[in-house]
């Protein structure tokens, strides 16, 4: 699965996702990459892509759940973010990870995989690229 | 005013034992490619839905990862391809499912979202909407790769050995 969370110079954010699935998937099996506020979500307050089992994914609506607790819990982008990633996906055990952007250009990339190949630029310039956990 | 870009190409129980220099070499190299391509759109003052629509069709692109070229099978050994994007400004998202011959996905959800009043297209009628746009559409040679097809015969042969149902989510 690969992804992509943006915030551009008019404050608007986006995000895209795609996958080919996983290896010996049931033909017609749909994950949660194309599903809107499961794989990917966009909004006023920030952008999601994830990447990982999806079915666990589809059952935590895990791009909208961020999304929710920033509208509703008054969550920054990296406590919503962790939130799900660390709780709410585990306990279900899905493994896996997000990245996400919110309206003032902070990023967060948390996973609870033992890799997850992400970079980012965020709104202060820092620039980071990592695969695996120790990266 | 502040802009804000990140990229990902997925997560996975990668080991210590398993990791190759020369691979993480080349995903490194594509992970940058991707994103120096989006957050080149954004610093020349271009849309967020240009950044990421962009950068996820250079990494679909890639056979390195799991994404158009390069994607996974099913299986009976066919690509059913996935992919989604939104608009958080107006709320606007195109996604489609079971795509087996556009090139990049991403372009043809994008399409979707801007030239039908649908969320998502699936399977005959995705493939159908991709040359009716006149999408890049290619043979499924094309998305063929030597280590995914592995992987493939690697997932089967666990079954074999497991559980039924087990590995198909």
């Amino acid at each position: 699965t690969v992804g992509a969370v943006a915030l551009d110079v008019q404050g608007r954010l986006a995000a895209a996702t795609s996958t080919g699935g996983r290896a010996g998937k049931w033909p017609g099996r749909i994950g949660d990459s194309p599903l809107i506020g499961a794989g990917t979500w966009a909004d006023e307050r920030c952008a999601v892509s994830a990447t990982g089992h999806g079915e666990y994914f589809i059952r935590a609506a895990v791009a909208h759940d961020i999304a929710a607790r920033l509208a509703y819990a008054g969550q920054t982008l990296a406590e919503a973010a962790d939130s799900v990633v660390h709780g709410t996906l585990p306990a279900l055990g899905g493994s896996g990870g997000v990245i996400a952007v919110d309206a003032d250009g902070r990023v967060a990339m948390p996973f609870n995989s033992a890799g997850m190949y992400r970079a980012m630029i965020d709104g202060t310039g820092r620039r980071e690229l990592a695969l695996y956990r120790d990266d | 005013m502040t802009i804000a870009f990140a990229v990902h190409g997925g997560a996975g129980p990668v080991q210590n034992a398993e990791r190759d220099p020369e691979r993480d070499t080349a995903l490194r190299a594509g992970l940058a490619a991707a994103l120096d391509a989006g957050y080149r759109i954004l610093h020349e003052g271009g849309s967020a839905l240009d950044a990421v629509t962009t950068a996820v069709a250079l990494l679909e692109d890639d056979p390195l990862f799991n994404a158009g070229r390069g994607a996974d099978f099913t299986l009976d050994g066919r690509v059913e391809l996935e992919a989604a994007v939104m608009d958080g400004h107006s709320r606007a998202a195109g996604a489609v499912t079971g795509v087996s011959i556009a090139r990049n996905p991403v372009r043809l959800a994008r399409r979707v979202m801007e030239a039908t009043p649908c969320v998502m297209l699936g399977f005959a009628a995705a493939d159908a909407f991709a040359r009716t746009e006149g999408l890049e559409c290619e043979p499924p040679q094309y998305f063929f790769t030597e280590a995914r097809w592995q992987a493939l015969q690697r997932e089967k042969a666990r079954l074999a050995d497991g559980p039924a149902g087990a590995g198909h989510g």
